[in-house]
């Protein structure tokens, strides 16, 4: 589970 | 993108517009701390870091320069601004949120996903922004007469993280793998220090009274 799917949001 | 997330984003998007017209119309910033506004200052400084080296989507940009400037520009008023600074309570605003910086830089260092400076920042800012609002609600139980626009803007900034929380839901159950416990339990921790600010805002709206927050 990447943090990145999470810096989509705001 | 989810319903839950837009209307987060939108409900934030009301509170900092709701603060900023307030200061900027009628040059006032009574019964708002500044501390809070220089904490959120901080976080979305800290939370944005990618914000010219990752391009996400141009809405994803866009907030983020809004929640930028806002709150840079909220701050600039109650601090430079020459009618504005001159209602800033500064004798009532006395919340140590030095305190509430360092613990969380703390907190970072040793609870992040992976260590590394954008990361520690990441988990920085939302150990922050789950704090932030203390000095405000601290302000408002001190200065007692709560205007409804500085009512309105704690209440939708308490909104926007709640909406959030239902995004995560949503998004646990349509996601596969998608599991953030960092980000999950400092929005737990936020939506829940607004806990009884909520109550008390629904009694006076209930009961078509003021809005008072016991001492």
């Amino acid at each position: 589970s990447s943090n990145k799917e999470l810096k989509d949001e705001l | 993108m989810n319903i839950f997330r837009l209307a987060g984003d939108m409900t934030h998007l009301a509170s900092v517009l709701v603060l900023l017209l307030k200061i900027h119309t009628i040059k006032s910033c009574a019964g708002v701390s500044l501390k809070t506004q220089e904490l959120y200052a901080l976080v979305f400084a800290t939370r944005y870091l990618d914000i010219f080296t990752d391009f996400i989507s141009l809405y994803n940009t866009v907030m983020k320069l809004i929640f930028l400037g806002s709150s840079f520009s909220i701050v600039w008023y109650i601090r430079r601004h020459k009618i504005v600074r001159r209602s800033y309570d500064k004798d009532q605003d006395t919340f140590r949120h030095y305190f509430l910086v360092l613990p969380c830089l703390l907190l970072a260092l040793v609870i992040h996903e992976k260590f590394t400076f954008r990361e520690v920042m990441w988990a920085f800012s939302l150990y922050l922004e789950a704090v932030a609002i203390l000095p405000q609600l601290v302000l408002l139980q001190r200065t007692r007469n709560i205007d409804n626009l500085t009512g309105q803007y704690v209440f939708l900034l308490g909104a926007y993280r709640a909406l959030y929380i239902l995004n995560w839901i949503y998004r646990y159950f349509t996601e596969p793998h998608f599991v953030h416990w960092i980000t999950w339990i400092a929005g737990l921790v936020q939506t829940l220090l607004y806990a009884d600010f909520f109550y008390y805002y629904f009694e006076s709206w209930k009961n078509n009274v003021k809005l008072q927050l016991p001492a």
